[in-house]
């Protein structure tokens, strides 16, 4: 699970 | 995106909101830490610095682009315009406090050390902590505009549902940030005594005062 791709959270 | 992230950016959005025009109605940030502005608008800063590398969505940037304006703004009418109105020695918790350790563990945990991504780490380990200015003044001063306990409200309850968020992915996406959620976590527990506060005295019509 690489959290560190998709930063789509404000 | 899920409902509990869409109303979480929209509380967070009208906690900023209701700040702003607090202070601009009032022409007063009486009861207002700037010191967690301060701190609020650099957590928006060392987060959003990807507006400059990436684009995800039409709603992420102008979302940014709010917060960070209004952070701005608000610190602007603090400590300029309406700088007559704050209460300095109220408002005395040492930043550096928070802003070293902060900056010290988001180079020790963290998902990747590279430059945007730590200072990523650095504003979600200081947004859970950047509240305790403002929360440490009211103990001081023992009370708070009910105004800014809406604010205070709706900024604890952002990211409380942004706790429900992070639930909703990991179920349905598969999707977890061990940073963020415990951070979150951190964060929210941190309103806990003022939530308490607030709905047993506020949402009866009482002022919130503090036992002096």
């Amino acid at each position: 699970l690489d959290s560190t791709t998709d930063k789509d959270e404000l | 995106m899920n409902i509990f992230r869409l109303t979480g950016d929209l509380s967070h959005l009208a906690a900023i909101i209701i700040l702003l025009l607090k202070i601009w109605k009032t022409r007063s940030c009486a009861g207002i830490s700037g010191k967690s502005q301060i701190l609020f608008a650099l957590v928006f800063t060392t987060r959003y610095l990807d507006l400059l590398t990436s684009f995800i969505s039409f709603y992420n940037t102008i979302m940014k682009l709010i917060y960070i304006g209004c952070a701005y703004a608000t610190v602007y009418l603090i400590y300029m315009k309406f700088k007559a109105t704050y209460d300095g020695n109220h408002d005395s918790f040492r930043l550096e406090f928070l802003v070293v350790p902060v900056g010290g563990l988001a180079c020790l945990v963290n998902h990747d050390f590279s430059f945007l991504e730590i200072l990523w780490t650095f504003s979600i380990y200081l947004e859970s902590v950047a509240i305790l200015p403002q929360l440490f003044m009211i103990s001081k001063t023992g009370e708070a505009e009910t105004i800014t306990t809406h604010y205070l409200f709706f900024l604890g309850l952002y990211r409380a549902l942004y706790l429900f968020n992070w639930i909703w992915r990991f179920y349905f996406e598969g999707f977890f940030d061990m940073i963020a959620i415990v951070a979150g976590v951190v964060q929210t527990i941190l309103y806990c005594d003022f939530f308490y506060l607030y709905v047993t005295k506020v949402l009866k019509g009482k002022k919130l005062s503090l036992p002096a």
